[in-house]
């Protein structure tokens, strides 16, 4: 089973919301999710009403004290368990040069509690290439890159594969990745020419689905839930829906 | 003349959007504009067409070899200077600890070579709070925080009020600052929602200006302009435009 990285070091592309909708999407078809947030400002862990009060129920603490994960994940309302971030996560950041194996411990911490072994593992990552963020990618086996459909979101995207084709090299190993066109509004001319050049830039790399800008999908958050407990018959519920059943049947999920 | 932060750790806001487009109202009003990238994504001296090759010369230079900020001051075809950013600059982020003066070094900068005395200085951040955003709210007179209308958004504009209040005990004064809703979409309820959450949450520091979902806002930077050369006519130039008009006559640019 995956251990699949959300990561787009642009903000703002729909890294939470995608990691919340296709948890929720994994687990109602009988999967087990476990989500990690790995973003100090923890927006994921606060729709699943999980913040801890201190970092020391937060995944910090793995960093800090070598706490198992294993001890660290909590059940949520929503449904699927999650390690929950705190911001506190952002000292591990400022960690580069505090010896190289800072990137593989949490690749090292996975393995030992058989994470991703049986289910699958979402890490929300937050919109920096740091420690954190390149410690999900060498933890992850396959990495999904959402990217809004904009022109500020195309320079990001361009950036992630340098990224990943830069570490590729340092890892080894080719790393999987799929992108996912995010917020994209069928409406504007732009979104159009964006699906053209994401196609020919990403090729079989660019997941069939794409996301609508859908107003249920940025209202759920607000009932802390996902779009298909809020608006079972919206437009969004439908979309993550269709990337679900795609990413599975096409073993992305396993 | 004001330097100005802009800035919001939430990602993906409209930071870079906005810099981009007050720079050119006051440019376009006859003020002297100067923009700062302090986002090691450099998305703003994309659009300005002045990502440097190396990062000898851009803002990394200043930290890296004490090379006086006037040096590094580029024109660029948006008909405006700016201190572009490079990659390279994300290993500021990681200098906490490497000596407290590290915050205060861009503010003294900044005097040094009297920016900010003459024309207004606007420094666009990274959706981060390490050393380059607080580098920034320590140079800054005061703090323009974009915060889209949707309630991921919220949630940061609740941290940054935090953080803001919190760095005020550390500088000893008031830190000004003003929210600007962007991204506000009048058809959806959400937006009305959200508007009347800020008003509640920041009274007076909310600009009474807000930011409409503007599609010539979003393709503005494809063709590397701002809105007001790629769309006159358009709404996001309205909506700039006013919010330049109340910033102005409010003092905040002064
Ligand atoms: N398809 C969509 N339709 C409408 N709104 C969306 C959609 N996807 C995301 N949003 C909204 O856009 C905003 C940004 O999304 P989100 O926070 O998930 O991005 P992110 O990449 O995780 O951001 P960050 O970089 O700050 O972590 C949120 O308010 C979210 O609700
Ligand atoms: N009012 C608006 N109408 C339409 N699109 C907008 C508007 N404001 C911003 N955008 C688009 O939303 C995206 C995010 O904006 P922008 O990159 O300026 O945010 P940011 O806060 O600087 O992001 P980051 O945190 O990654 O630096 C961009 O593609 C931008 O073109
Ligand atoms: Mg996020
Ligand atoms: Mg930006």
């Amino acid at each position: 089973m995956a251990r699949i990285a959300v990561f787009n070091q642009k903000g703002g592309v729909g890294k939470t919301t995608t990691t919340l909708n296709l948890a929720a999407a994994i687990a109602a078809r009988g999967g087990l999710p476990l989500a990690i947030d790995l973003d100090p400002q923890a927006h994921l862990s606060a729709i699943a009403r999980a913040v801890p009060r201190t970092s020391d129920g937060s995944i910090y603490a793995y960093y800090r004290d070598a706490r198992p994960l294993s001890s660290l994940v909590v059940d949520s309302p929503l449904g699927w368990p999650i390690i929950p971030a705190h911001i506190e996560l952002a000292k591990v950041d400022t960690q580069f040069g505090k010896g190289p194996n800072i990137l593989n411990r949490l690749r090292a911490g996975l393995a030992r509690d058989g994470f991703g072994e049986a289910g699958s593992v979402l890490i929300d990552c937050c919109p920096m290439l740091g420690v954190l963020s390149l410690s999900a990618i060498f933890a992850a086996d396959r990495i999904l890159v959402p990217v809004s459909a904009d022109y500020l979101a195309v320079k990001g995207a361009a950036q992630v594969d340098r990224t990943l084709n830069a570490l590729q090299r340092v890892v080894g190993r080719r790393i999987e990745r799929r992108y996912v066109i995010t917020r994209f509004d069928q409406r504007r001319k732009m979104s159009w020419d964006i699906l053209a050049t994401f196609k020919a830039r990403f090729g079989a790399d660019l997941a069939e689905s794409r996301i609508s800008e859908n107003v249920s999908i940025a209202e759920s958050p607000s009932s802390e839930r996902d779009v298909f407990a809020h608006a079972p018959a919206s437009r969004g519920a439908a979309d993550y829906g269709a990337l679900f059943e795609e990413l599975e049947a096409t073993g992305f999920l396993e």
